[in-house]
């Protein structure tokens, strides 16, 4: 089967970053998702929203993606807690 | 459940509507407020909170103000118009803004209509109520806290909050009694991780020469799509397009600061592009390649081009490599040189794969495009090409070769968000052998 088309995909890791499930874009260190660290925030979502943890962006995760939610994220990092931190000081 | 980590540290919380739903819902100011009246008791039924409306005037004053917003709202939570994101909360604090319930106003607000018809406010706001008080998201089922909307919960007067939610409240503000509020007492469960004293340093970086190239002049060696983001090399340079569209800094990174493993010294890269089945990223300089995983070089790299096994038609072994990509369209890779190109069909476990048969193929297969391209990408909607020489780029629609209008657009311009007066002019659209007479024009 096709890999799924780049903006999907690209949706897929931006509505992963969003809702804390992967660490957001850093400018400063410039750093690259890994590939294990794109499975492993796809599998946190999956096991997060009860569904069959693939580690794929499969057709019932995008599924799951496009479902109306609340736009708090899932995962709360330390990381967004430090920044939310400084930025209230 | 999860706790914010946050709470209130009085149990008496005032409560105000600051606006009401102005767009699509047919639900009358009172309705609103009944349901947000009901959607707040659920949470205090089982706890020793107790809320108070406030009038309009005290509104300031109050903990938990309630309004129905469109679009950018100045909270850094923009809505999105009807689906996607419904509604938000911030957590307990001190700030004016904590407490604070934010609705999509473009959202169809309704209560007991059936499910389809619009989104139920007394379920969306019995959850956003949960984050006013300190829950965060739950993936227990059944639970308010789940973030996903599944449809009305039922009766406003009736429903009973899932067992995990009244844990979760009774640990911030204890098991509902019949005399005055007790506070919490306890250490909050699960315990939040320690977050460090000091802020630490931010570490330095080894910022490139200034004499880099200029990225509104185009002619980039290698354009790639890498984890969804767009890399363009240009000499021993780079710059990143991140997935919302924007690039990481104007100015390029070094490559051999990030990509670890290439040769000191390189200052061009032929192609780059990621693999379909490992994600394992591939260099092409010369009549070499490198394997990366992630950043850096697997061990055992450069080796030869010639184990790519690619021949051209003359039957010369190929020794460059222009362009290469996987054609979302088809999930096949694609390698470009001269004026020829190759297929290739991955496989699981093979790191190099061979090329398919009947290849190579006449790169003036690809209508309207330049036949020896900078580099390819896959892009965009599902199978778009995007060629890039010089400094256009060129799109090929939806998997398709042969398009009836192929139009050079402005590399400076679409992607490194150069002013169009410095862009230059676009070329003439090169290879564009089809003729469309109509009786018309």
């Amino acid at each position: 089967a096709p890999a799924p088309a780049p903006d999907l995909y690209s949706r897929g890791m931006d509505w992963l970053s969003r809702y804390g499930y992967l660490p957001p874009p850093d400018p400063r260190t410039g750093r690259l998702q890994t590939k294990e660290g794109m499975e492993s925030a796809i599998r946190q979502m999956q096991r997060f929203a009860g569904l069959k943890e693939t580690g794929k962006l499969d057709e019932a995760t995008l599924k799951q993606m496009s479902m109306p939610r609340c736009s708090l994220p899932d995962i709360v990092s330390s990381e967004d807690r430090l920044r939310k931190r400084r930025k209230k000081r | 459940y999860t706790l914010a980590g946050s709470s209130w540290e009085k149990t008496n919380l005032r409560w105000s509507v600051l606006s009401y739903p102005r767009l699509f819902s047919t639900l009358s100011p009172s309705e609103v407020e009944s349901i947000l009246f009901h959607a707040l008791k659920v949470w205090s039924d089982n706890t020793n909170l107790q809320f108070h409306s406030t009038s309009k005037d005290e509104a300031k004053q109050a903990e938990i103000r309630i309004s129905f917003e469109r679009s950018l709202h100045d909270d850094g939570y923009p809505f999105d118009g009807k689906g996607g994101t419904l509604a938000h909360a911030f957590f307990p604090g001190q700030a004016e803004i904590n407490g604070d319930t934010h609705f999509d106003d473009e959202e169809t607000w309704t209560y007991r209509e059936p499910d389809g018809v619009g989104t139920d406010l007394f379920t969306v706001a019995v959850h956003e109520f949960g984050h006013a008080l300190g829950l965060s998201h739950s993936s227990a089922d059944p639970s308010i806290m789940r973030p996903y909307y599944q449809g009305p919960v039922g009766d406003i007067t009736s429903y009973i909050l899932p067992m995990d939610d009244v844990q979760a409240i009774q640990t911030l503000y204890g098991v509902k009694m019949n005399s005055a509020t007790i506070p919490p007492s306890g250490p909050l469960t699960p315990r939040l991780p320690e977050l460090p004293k000091t802020p630490r340093p931010p570490r330095g970086t080894v910022q490139p020469n200034p004499g880099y190239p200029d990225r509104c002049e185009g002619g980039f060696d290698a354009v790639a799509n890498i984890r969804g983001e767009v890399f363009f090399f240009k000499g021993p340079y780079f710059w990143r397009m991140q997935r919302s569209g924007s690039l990481v800094s104007l100015a390029p990174a070094s490559i051999k600061n990030f990509w670890m493993g290439l040769p000191p010294g390189t200052n061009k890269i032929d192609a780059v592009y990621e693999k379909k089945t490992d994600g394992h990223i591939i260099f092409f300089i010369g009549s070499q390649f490198w394997v990366f995983k992630d950043t850096i070089a697997m061990p055992g790299y450069p080796r030869p081009l010639s184990e790519w096994g690619m021949r051209t038609r003359g039957g010369r072994m190929v020794e460059r490599v222009d362009a290469a990509f996987v054609w979302a369209h088809n999930g096949h890779t694609y390698v470009f040189s001269g004026e020829e190109f190759w297929r290739f069909t991955e496989n699981q476990g093979q790191i190099v794969p061979r090329p398919d048969a009947d290849y190579p193929r006449s790169a003036s297969l690809w209508k309207g495009v330049p036949s020896s391209p900078d580099d390819i990408i896959s892009w965009g909607k599902a199978g778009d090409t995007y060629f890039f020489k010089g400094n256009s780029y060129w799109v090929l629609k939806s998997g398709g070769l042969d398009q009836d209008v192929v139009s050079p657009n402005s590399t400076a311009t679409d992607w490194m968000f150069c002013p169009t007066s410095t862009a230059g002019p676009l070329p003439v659209t090169p290879n564009y052998r089809k003729c469309n007479c109509g009786i018309n024009n």
